[in-house]
């Protein structure tokens, strides 16, 4: 599933790659990598205007919410530090 | 850097940006 | 859930912050952004010698995972593009 390479892409993958973009640059910002937030613009040559919403941003939030998830899984909650509520939820 | 950046000097010396989801990824990684 | 501004951050949140700064350092070296790569290297003050995974890398895939499942959520799938299975997947 996370391994795939494209091949068999869905329709969103085209949308999804512009919006992986727009929230990287967002993620650097908060972090506090400001040079190479505006580095990657023009790499990417992004023209459009951004506004970036509330620290600590969309993809930070999701990630986060995300490895939670990963480590609380069954095989894995020994080995790695999670949360109550994402063990819950693995195990709902 | 904000509160939001990752720990300055990461806990390994190599990084390996696996896929964690890889059946060794617990052994590269760390 | 979703949302969190890092308040009550959960135990893996240390961990969830090291591995977003890595896979996005490997996302942006995959599209190809290697000053943006470098410049947030040195900005984070990771002075340390990193191996990349093939591209696109593990951030991209585990985004257009994240980012078809999102757009099929029943709230949203009217006004986004998504697959088939990512809808299953919600219905389910």
């Amino acid at each position: 599933m996370y391994g795939k390479t494209g091949k068999g892409s869905v329709p969103s993958d085209g949308q999804a790659r512009e919006k992986l973009a727009l929230y990287v640059y967002e993620y650097l910002l908060h972090v506090g990598a400001q040079k190479s937030a505006q580095t990657f613009l023009s790499e990417i040559r992004w023209e459009k205007n951004i506004t970036v919403g509330e620290p600590p941003g969309f993809l930070h939030s999701w990630w986060c919410v995300f490895w939670d998830l990963y480590c609380a899984a069954p095989d894995r909650r020994e080995a790695c530090e999670h949360s109550s509520e994402a063990k819950v939820f693995q195990d709902y | 850097l904000s509160e939001y950046a990752p720990p300055p000097n990461p806990n390994a010396d190599h990084l390996v940006a696996a896929n964690p989801f890889d059946d060794n990824y617990s052994a590269i990684s760390y």
